[in-house]
């Protein structure tokens, strides 16, 4: 289905400024 | 952590929710941390998948005939649109100052409110889906309702015509919906029910052969042949019933979720 390939497109995008987000912490901790 | 009742669904947030969940203590223990970096370029990624979602999501509302969905869908878009606005509402906030407080907790709300928004988005698909197979479900039992005043052959052979394709569709869609849950009890119970449903349909079949026959002879039992062929469809109604009863359970029950 369309909407569950949307969906896996936003956690895609959503891992990666995440995880851009968390490396600048973790280096800190 | 979230449960995710699926393993579709629990496969596309559970690796996100973790990660919000780190991005959430990370930030609580190092307040006065490093400067973020510039988060322009994910956001920017971010926001044309929630683009895509909202119009994927439109789609599916205008196409559907399910008035519950066409009700919920509009308010989980709702909810990813207004994540992503705050996320870049954080990104700008931050490229003028790395060091932005408020700016850190519109990221971690608007991250949140994406996995959140896109978990209802997701759920409510899903209740769709699980509705279609219910109305199946329910077609079953208003055929199992009409097995009383079944008289004559042919009468039955036209309800064999209309039971059959009916409980084979109802039986392929459970068997798919059985391996997607992620409660095992859950599962376990629709195996067991679609079992007792494919043991029972031959029986009562039989049963109603049996009555027809007797009527037609005008023999005797024809009342132990009636309560015999009532007593297997109700027992059939009762497992759909069971079947329908399962399949709009979302949530972990504490009582048998161990």
């Amino acid at each position: 289905e369309m909407i569950l390939e949307a969906a896996k497109g936003i956690m895609a995008a959503s891992s990666a400024l995440v995880r851009a987000a968390n490396a600048a912490q973790r280096e800190l901790i | 952590m979230p449960v995710f009742h699926t393993k579709t669904i629990e496969s596309i947030l559970d690796p996100v929710a973790q990660q919000v969940s780190r991005l959430v203590i990370l930030h609580e223990e190092a307040e006065d941390g490093n400067a973020m970096p510039d988060l322009s370029r994910p956001v920017q990624v971010v926001s044309a998948a929630v683009a895509n979602l909202i119009k994927v999501g439109r789609e599916t509302i205008n196409s559907s005939d399910d008035n519950i969905l066409k009700q919920e869908m509009p308010a989980a878009l709702q909810r990813v649109e207004t994540a992503s606005q705050l996320l870049e509402q954080a990104s700008g906030m931050l490229s003028s100052d790395p060091y932005s407080g408020p700016a850190r907790k519109k990221l971690i709300e608007g991250s949140r409110g994406i996995l959140q928004g896109t978990s209802s988005l997701l759920l409510c698909f899903d209740e769709s889906e699980v509705r279609k197979i219910i109305q199946e479900c329910k077609r079953v039992l208003d055929y199992l309702a009409v097995a009383e005043v079944i008289n004559t052959m042919e009468d039955l052979v036209q309800f064999l015509k209309d039971l059959s394709p009916c409980l084979s569709k109802v039986s392929r869609e459970l068997s798919v919906r059985e391996k997607e849950l992620t409660h095992q009890v859950h599962s376990e119970i629709l195996v067991r029910c679609v079992e007792q449903v494919k043991i029972l349909a031959p029986i009562l079949i039989c049963s109603m052969k049996v009555y027809i026959h007797i009527v037609e002879q005008q023999g005797k039992g024809v009342e132990e042949a009636a309560e015999n062929r009532n007593y297997l469809s109700s027992r059939m109604s009762d497992e759909m019933q069971e079947i329908i009863r399962v399949l709009q359970l979302t949530t972990y029950d504490e009582d048998t979720s161990e």
